[in-house]
């Protein structure tokens, strides 16, 4: 019955047993703060992002931050060792993660991580595909739908200029970038699940 | 399980880290 906690927002996945499950929470939130906090300041880099609503900026890094942590930390996922790196540095296999109870999303994780590092992209497209990835017009709880769609549209063309100037096969990097949106959706909505299970248990 | 934002206590970490810009803003 012991409890685990994997996700490499984490120090460690093993949970001390003494803990209660809100001292277990709060010492999570601690480990993964800091990550959050520099979402909130890359997004604030964005240009335009702060001109739209407190309560849409508020919205969209609600429901895009989890979607952002995993493509800035997506090598924390190593495919060819098959080890995933948690926030204190230590590294645990595939193997001892799924006898912790690890599931069907850490298979989407390595696979997400896995296509995202075959793309090749430099340090500025990265930057500005995780700007696409969190001004969503499409979010729930958003006010002013156009001014974020306005502001995404602004970034996906200026992500496609990006990637036209760097890319041999411009068309197909772009498309397979793009359809990098749906599949984060989906790890998003897997990891909630995850979080209610966890919660509940 | 509408909110998991508010549940991790995400809402309150971005509300703060937004803060301080909001105030620079109206300042």
């Amino acid at each position: 019955n012991r409890m685990h906690l994997v996700c490499p927002m984490g120090m460690s996945p093993y949970v001390d047993q003494h803990m209660s499950s809100h001292q277990i929470w709060e010492e999570f939130s601690m480990s993964f703060t800091p990550a959050v906090r520099e979402v909130v300041e890359f997004a604030k880099r964005i240009p335009g992002f702060r001109d739209l609503s407190q309560h849409d900026q508020v919205s969209l890094l609600k429901a895009g931050t989890f979607e952002v942590l995993v493509v800035r930390f997506a090598s924390l996922f190593d495919i060819k060792e098959r080890t995933v790196t948690f926030l204190s540095g230590k590294k645990y296999s595939v193997e001892a993660l799924r006898s912790m109870g690890a599931g069907e999303l850490l298979n989407s994780m390595f696979e997400f991580s896995e296509k995202l590092t075959a793309l090749q992209l430099s340090e500025e497209e990265m930057s500005l595909f995780t700007a696409v990835v969190l001004v969503s017009a499409d979010r729930s709880g958003i006010e002013n739908v156009n001014s974020v769609e306005a502001l995404q549209e602004t970034l996906i063309r200026a992500l496609r200029s990006l990637i036209t100037k760097n890319h041999a096969n411009e068309v197909a990097t772009f498309t397979k970038l793009l359809l990098k949106l749906p599949d984060l959706r989906s790890l998003n909505n897997m990891h909630s699940e995850e979080l209610l299970a966890f919660k509940v248990h | 399980f509408g909110d998991p934002a508010s549940n991790l206590g995400l809402e309150d970490i971005i509300r703060k880290a937004l803060m301080g810009n909001f105030e620079d803003k109206h300042d």
